[in-house]
């Protein structure tokens, strides 16, 4: 799965993701990432959220949308994906990480998983990493 | 502070011999996108052109070198949204498709639908003039070793494809 949020000068925010879905599943098997709230949600006032992860895990918290609920309930970004991601790993036992964006150009990369390669770019500043924390 | 681009590979157990073009390949995506960015691009025009850099860079299991299903064959997903309207597009379990995420985005721009599937998405991608290209051509040598490799009855995917749990 590849994935990206952005957000433009006049403050525009979008998101995209794009899969080949799980290692060897079965026919016909759909995961999040075509399903709107779980693989991708974009809403200018509130940000934007491309995730990755264990597709099931993902559309059974909705995860893309659970992580803009709390940025609408105050939370900042990061705190918003982390509490959502470790619902999901509490919850449904699921790994997963996420791009996030907000109409601010306040931006998080978090993931629940060993790695997850990210990049991202703000003014004249490249960021980006592979394992948790960088 | 705007504009800003954020790009991920998509997580899970990345070999050793891979990390350094994977770490490579998100950070010339964002190169490559955001200096249009600056000069006053559309958000949704980033993303839909850095996955459609990813996409075709085979050290990402998205398109070029996506994972295959269990009969060896590439069935791909993919979603836009734009946060002005929430105006959103998606295809899934598409074949034979480069660059799916476009495609997402004439399901949003041309049709009333938020998603289209299989055989339906190949049918629209034909009316919309996208090419079909021979699935061999999305396969790579890597992704087939992993499909073999998983192909074992004691095989776990999941495990392969994520790792263990953090």
């Amino acid at each position: 799965t590849v994935g990206a949020v952005a957000v433009d000068a006049e403050g525009n925010i979008a998101c995209a993701t794009s899969t080949g879905g799980m290692l060897n599943k079965m026919e016909g098997r759909v995961g999040d990432t075509a399903c709107i709230g779980c693989g991708g949600y974009a809403d200018n006032r509130v940000g934007a959220v491309s995730p990755t992860g264990e597709g099931e895990a993902i559309m059974k918290v909705t995860l893309a949308r659970l992580i803009l609920f709390h940025m609408e309930q105050g939370r900042s970004v990061e705190a918003a994906a982390d509490e959502a991601l470790a619902y999901m790993k509490d919850r449904v036992g699921g790994l997963g990480g996420v791009v996030v964006v907000d109409p601010q150009g306040e931006w998080s990369v978090r993931f629940s998983s060993l790695q997850m390669a990210w990049a991202a770019a703000q003014q004249q500043t490249l960021h980006y990493g592979l394992y948790t924390g960088e | 502070m705007l504009p800003v681009l954020v790009v991920h590979g998509g997580v899970g157990i990345i070999p050793k011999e891979r990390v350094q073009l994977s770490c490579a390949g998100v950070q010339a995506a964002v190169r490559g996108v955001y200096s249009k960015l600056q000069g006053q691009g559309s958000a949704m025009d980033a993303v839909v052109e850095a996955v459609t850099l990813l996409w075709n860079d085979p050290h990402f299991s998205a398109g070029l070198g996506s994972v295959l299903n269990a009969k060896g064959e590439v069935e791909m997903d993919a979603i836009v949204m734009d946060g002005r309207y929430l105006a959103s597009g998606a295809v899934s379990a598409v074949r034979k498709v480069a660059n799916p995420v476009q495609l997402a985005r004439l399901v949003m721009d041309k049709t009333s639908h938020l998603c289209l599937t299989g055989e339906g998405a190949s049918q629209f991608a034909r009316s919309m003039g996208v090419p079909e290209v021979p699935e061999e051509s999305l396969i790579t040598e890597y992704a087939r070793m992993r499909w073999k490799k998983n192909l074992a009855a004691d095989a776990n995917p999941v495990e392969c494809q994520m790792g263990k749990m953090g």
